[in-house]
């Protein structure tokens, strides 16, 4: 995921 | 994607559902602050930026949608609706968006991971949701007769918010490459600020009494 970041959540 | 996260977005649209419902069903905003769902409604413009260029799944893209279209509305209704406008607490709703704007904006800037537009809003996002309930929860405080409606809307919130905790536990054990501090910090203090509101409103239901914030 891009950064670490949870770009996969809302 | 695992049942904390789906119960939190449940609970993060239930949230929404029962705040637009109270607002068009009684016609009234009273005791809501339009500068929370403004601030919400810019966290979501930010974060979801990347709606048709990073594509997750269908339920990522409809939920963003709906967010995004529930959120302008009730923003719409307490700003323009003819009715709805004039019962707005607009003396009681003070809080200054910049004591919230600026620091998000100056921690995105000093903490985003890469250096591109999408990332630093996406940044600045995070770190805007997890203070936005602030102006809330001061205008709950200075209001007397909280009704049930608005006192469900900030606890379905907060319930959101620790099931997104649960979530990230979830991932964190799960997923190989689930590493992300600054999600985790934002969200453990966004729950932490709702920490007070819970125990007011768990003592009002135990107590059968309506729910009333002490100054």
């Amino acid at each position: 995921i891009e950064g670490g970041g949870a770009h996969d959540e809302l | 994607m695992n049942v904390f996260r789906l119960a939190g977005d449940m609970m993060h649209l239930l949230s929404i559902v029962v705040l637009l419902l109270k607002i068009t069903g009684i016609k009234s905003c009273r005791g809501i602050s339009l500068k929370t769902q403004e601030l919400y409604l810019l966290v979501f413009i930010t974060r979801y930026l990347d709606i048709f260029t990073n594509f997750v799944s269908l339920y990522n893209t409809v939920m963003k949608l709906v967010f995004l279209g529930t959120s302008s509305a009730i923003v719409y209704y307490m700003r323009y609706d003819r009715i709805i406008k004039l019962t707005y607490d607009k003396e009681q709703d003070t809080f200054k968006y910049l004591l919230l704007v600026a620091p998000s904006a100056v921690l995105a800037l000093a903490t985003s991971h890469v250096y591109t537009v999408l990332e630093v809003l996406w940044t600045f996002s995070i770190y805007l949701e997890a203070v936005a309930i602030m102006p809330q929860l001061v205008l709950l405080q200075r209001t007397q007769n909280i009704d049930n409606l608005t006192g469900n809307y900030v606890f379905l919130l907060g319930s959101y918010r620790g099931l997104y905790i649960l979530n990230w536990i979830y991932r964190f054990f799960t997923e190989k490459h689930y590493r992300q501090w600054l999600v985790w910090t934002c969200g453990v203090v966004q729950t932490i600020i709702y920490c007070d509101f819970f125990y007011y409103y768990f003592l009002s239901w135990q107590n059968n009494e309506k729910l009333a914030l002490p100054a």
